[in-house]
């Protein structure tokens, strides 16, 4: 039969509950609903299919949506820059309590793993307590921390770092950041200043898998004022739906890197678009 | 009060001439957007908004109420549902009120156990703390630096990871100075978490606290409700604290942390400053969820 938009609104309301319930951002199933329709309506289906084929076509739109965005491998994007003689940079952008401080040291775990020399620039200098504890992680990992003190200007620390790996040939700056909610226009600004003077290779929105409608806010604000390039979704051992990564691709097109999958520094994944639709439509 | 806040919500039918079934449908459907965009848990809104509708369109208002004002009586009655039920925790002045932070990671909980002291010692509380968090680095620091601010002493013990022995030493320290509160502060957790959750039930025999506060992040979507009915069967919550409701969240998400517990929610936290704390208002957040 010839599919018609009531055909469709039966099976599209069960996915798009799905969706919801999996933190998927109402504007986003907005979008992809009114995608659906353009495409299946007029088209003709045998009748008993019509659900499967909703499903089926929802699916492969946003499996589709996750390949627009492209693939980034930061490891031999490192590699590359390293043989050019320059250190990669790149910097650690979110709101606050989303896992930046701890994805930093994952990260300088990975890098260090994959023999990759690491300064980290702790450029929080507001929040106490910040300045500690990506300290401590450094002294854990065996790595250099550039830190000044409190209240000291984090594009200041940040170039520190980049001068220091300069002249020690370090392969990777990570560059911390302090959580800021994207409604602070002061804080938005003074982002968008670390990352103007310090010209990072790789920006990275670090965004927390528990989180609702929100995380589009957050990714399109963020985006906005920084370009980031890839995203990683923390507390993702946290039972989460991870609706929140069709949200960040949808509205900003880039691609989710990694998943943090718990408090240890070996607690990041690559993200994997199949296993994530299987979760979520499987 | 609530009424009027919903009022200013529902200007679309209040300034309408008449009451009719398209009106109150069309209602319906835009209380359910609203709430679902503001993550209000997804099976929470469809039971609301059904309500709505089908007590909007059959009960005959009471005497004296309008129709209008009979629906707009009908949308608080439904929302009024999605807050806790339990009394209040009131602190009782004259004895020792044991405090327990509870919550996911990076929820907020140091940060309000300092926002915390200081708003109960402004109160006229006398007020001391424990850093708990025996797994977060800096974690001590941070609590210190922050409590600091507001002349409370706080009890750590740095590299000690026994955190319910650092719950009775921090007792034991602050047993003959007659405090009033005593916030405990405790490392992230979440529900897949089963030996965390197995220390919090440690903690809490150590400590035997007079009231366990859930602190919940203002952004959270729609997995509160489970993660709250974790914690509630680790330790029964006795009050709700909603976290960075400065950002762009509307807060919906953790307002399931009530339905889940039946606790009430007491604060909210507005910035990263340590005056940031407001008493929890339901007009105003309902107008929030609403807006
Ligand atoms: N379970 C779990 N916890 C995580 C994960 N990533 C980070 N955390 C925890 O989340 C909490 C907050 O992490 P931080 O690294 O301090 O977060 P942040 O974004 O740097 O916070 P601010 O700098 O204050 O904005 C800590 O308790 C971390 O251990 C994760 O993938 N899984
Ligand atoms: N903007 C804003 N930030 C907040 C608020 N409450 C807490 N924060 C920030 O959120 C981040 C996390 O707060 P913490 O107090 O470290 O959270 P936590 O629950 O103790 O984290 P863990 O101990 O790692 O589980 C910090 O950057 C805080 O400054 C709030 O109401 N508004
Ligand atoms: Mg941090
Ligand atoms: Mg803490």
């Amino acid at each position: 039969k010839e599919l018609k938009e009531k055909d469709i609104d039966a099976v599209l309301f069960e996915l798009e509950v799905a969706l919801l319930e999996s933190d998927v951002a109402t504007e986003v199933i907005d979008s992809l609903k009114s995608d659906l329709k353009q495409k299946l309506i007029g088209t003709t289906v045998e009748k008993e299919q019509i659900a499967n084929i909703v499903k089926q076509n929802l699916r492969q739109h946003i499996s589709n949506m996750f390949d627009a965005a492209g693939k980034v491998d930061i490891l031999s994007n490192i590699e590359k820059k390293k043989n050019t003689g320059e250190p990669y940079i790149i910097s650690f952008m979110g709101i606050n309590g989303t896992g930046k401080t701890t994805t930093v040291a994952k990260v300088a775990y990975l890098l260090r793993e994959n023999k990759f020399s690491v300064v980290i620039a702790a450029a929080d200098t507001y929040r106490a307590g910040a300045i500690e504890q990506i300290t401590e992680h450094a002294k854990r990992l065996n790595l250099k921390i550039i830190a000044q003190n409190y209240g000291s200007d984090p594009a200041a620390v940040s170039r520190d770092a980049v001068l220091y790996a300069k002249s020690h040939k370090i392969d990777c700056i990570l560059i911390d950041t302090a959580g800021r909610m994207q409604t602070s226009k002061n804080l938005m600004d003074q982002i968008s200043k670390i990352n103007k003077v310090v010209n990072p290779d790789f920006k990275i929105f670090v965004g927390d898998s528990l989180a609702g409608n929100d995380t589009i806010n957050q990714a399109r604000e963020f985006h906005q004022y920084t370009k980031f390039e890839g995203s990683i979704l923390t507390k993702s051992d946290a039972d989460a739906r991870g609706g929140a990564a069709i949200s960040i691709v949808k509205v900003t097109s880039t691609p989710i890197l990694y998943l943090g999958v718990g408090q240890e520094y070996k607690d990041l994944k690559p993200f994997d678009k199949d296993s994530f639709l299987e979760s979520l439509f499987g | 009060n609530l009424k009027n806040g919903l009022r200013a919500a529902l200007k679309k039918i209040v300034n309408s001439s008449g009451i009719d079934e398209a009106l109150i449908k069309e209602l319906a459907k835009d209380i359910q957007r609203a709430l679902l965009q503001s993550d209000v848990n997804v099976k929470l809104v469809f039971e609301i908004t059904k309500n709505l509708e089908e007590r909007s369109l059959n009960e005959t208002p009471p005497p004296g109420l309008s129709r209008k004002d009979h629906i707009v009586k009908i949308l608080y009655d439904e929302l009024a549902k999605l807050l806790g039920t339990e009394k209040q925790y009131e602190f009782q002045p004259g004895k020792l009120n044991k405090v327990l932070m509870l919550g996911i990671q990076g929820s907020g909980k140091t940060t309000i156990t300092a926002k915390l002291a200081k708003f109960l010692t402004k109160s006229g509380y006398r007020v001391a703390v424990i850093g708990a968090d025996t797994f977060r680095p800096g974690a001590l620091t941070q609590l210190k630096t922050m409590c600091e601010k507001a002349n409370v002493e706080v009890y750590g013990e740095e590299g000690n990871s026994d955190s319910p022995q650092i719950v009775k030493n921090g007792l034991k320290h602050f047993e003959n100075s007659n405090f009033d509160v005593i916030l405990i502060d405790t490392a992230g957790r979440h529900k897949e978490e089963k030996d965390l959750l197995e220390e919090m039930k440690q903690i809490s025999k150590v400590a035997n606290q007079d009231l366990t506060l859930l602190i919940i992040d203002g952004t959270i979507g729609q997995q509160c409700y489970n993660q709250a009915e974790a914690f509630h069967k680790t330790a029964p919550v006795g009050g709700i604290i909603i976290t960075k409701l400065d950002s762009s969240a509307k807060g919906g998400g953790a307002l399931a942390a009530a339905s889940a517990t039946g606790a009430q929610i007491m604060y909210i936290g507005t910035g990263e400053r340590i005056d940031d704390l407001e008493k929890f208002s339901p007009t105003r957040f309902v107008g929030r969820l609403l807006g």
